[in-house]
């Protein structure tokens, strides 16, 4: 089975964006084994 | 004497031959496994490359399959066989017996066992408020950004698919589509029109880096990420963040296999599969998890909506009073899960 995710976040700063907006990013990579609790992305 | 009693080594000749038949199958899966773990390692990406198994594939009932496998492991094992055919799973499929929450014998077929829950504690919430944790136990396929006003999903290098088809006609999909997405202003929100009450909100994707500047809100993109659950793991899902659940959509679909052969060679697999998705909205914008089904693990049972069937036989399908698509009450708000609650499970056949 598969489970997938689609979601809307922050996007990263554009280069002449000044304000400390939040950015999303992931911090997993592909082929990674993670477990349910654990942060796809912050 | 010889001729009366037949051939006496019939029986166990043909038994070890078909033994070792099996054995060599099984080592030539575990070959062929290593060589796309290695391949994987070295960056080298797996092409789409559709094959006659792929076509025979379609060919096959893989429902009646599928309900089938069904019936047979829910067939109640005695006791004390229990713990041999749940040993003998784990092994094949590299399950962890430790986290199982109840002891080996208290799961009375091997269905029960898949879907087992885990002692309290074996999956800490990461208290991150900033983070967004993963629904299931798998393997990160893929994830990513997603642009463009018909956002697609690589399948493997080669093939891809679009949102759009895996989420349904969802509310705001069909307005990347047509391109006219903006984010809302903040007086649209004050005073919601009719037409902003009920799409209940607008992106901007067509031009994601623009911030729309009445808004405060930080510029939003659309995000994915595609997790496999390989037959030995864990099966439930959870949530992934704090949210709310507006839908639930159910597409009836096929039910071929997803595991990696599948996916390199049959084409638009999770957009064919049956799969239930819940859509909503959680602090940063939109949300949807799409749980797909496969041949083997054809069932999606839903915490939030227990009445829900899938893997229907085909006749059922036809004439099932079960709406594809459900708003959940109250509308607009519908069902607030916290990050962690348990929201569905998939189960065998």
């Amino acid at each position: 089975s598969t489970v997938v995710l689609v979601f809307q976040a922050p996007v990263p700063k554009s280069p002449n964006q000044k304000d400390s907006s939040p950015e999303f990013s992931f911090c997993v990579k592909s082929g990674d084994r993670i477990r349910v609790g654990e942060a796809l992305g912050r | 004497n010889t001729d009366s009693q037949g051939n006496p080594f019939l029986v166990p000749g043909a038994t070890v031959a078909t033994i070792l038949m099996l054995g060599a199958l099984h080592a030539r899966r575990m070959y062929n496994d290593k060589k796309i773990e290695e391949a994987r390692e070295r960056g080298i990406e797996l092409e789409f490359q559709p094959d006659a198994k792929a076509a025979f594939l379609r060919l096959l009932p893989l429902r009646s399959i599928s309900r089938l496998w069904g019936t047979l492991t829910s067939v109640e094992l005695p006791v004390w066989l229990r713990p041999h055919v749940y040993k003998g799973w784990a092994r094949a499929f590299h399950a962890n017996l430790e986290e199982s929450a109840l002891p080996l014998e208290q799961y009375a077929s091997l269905q029960e066992f898949f879907v087992r829950t885990l002692k309290e504690g074996s999956r800490p919430i990461d208290p991150d408020p900033q983070c967004l944790v993963s629904p299931v136990d798998g393997t990160i396929l893929r994830f990513g950004e997603l642009k463009g006003v018909r956002p697609m999903i690589d399948q493997v290098k080669g093939f891809s698919y679009s949102v759009s088809s895996l989420l349904g006609a969802s509310s705001f999909l069909p307005l990347i589509a047509e391109g006219n997405v903006h984010e809302e202003s903040s007086e649209e929100e004050k005073a919601p029109t009719e037409k902003s009450k009920k799409t209940w909100w607008r992106i901007s994707l067509a031009s994601p880096k623009v911030q729309d500047p009445v808004s405060v809100s930080p510029m939003r993109g659309l995000f994915y990420c595609v997790i496999y659950l390989r037959p030995g793991d864990y099966h439930r899902v959870h949530s992934p963040v704090d949210w709310n659940v507006l839908t639930r959509r159910h597409f009836s679909g096929h039910l071929f296999p997803l595991n990696e052969r599948a996916t390199r060679t049959i084409r638009n697999l999770y957009v064919e599969n049956e799969r239930v998705v819940l859509e909503g909205r959680w602090q940063g914008g939109f949300m949807a998890i799409a749980a797909i089904g496969a041949t083997n693990v054809g069932s999606i049972k839903l915490l939030i909506e227990p009445e829900l069937r899938t893997n229907l036989p085909i006749r059922k399908l036809m004439h099932s009073e079960q709406p594809e698509e459900r708003v959940y009450e109250p509308e607009g708000i519908g069902m607030m899960l916290k990050k962690g609650n348990e929201v569905a499970a998939f189960n065998m056949g």
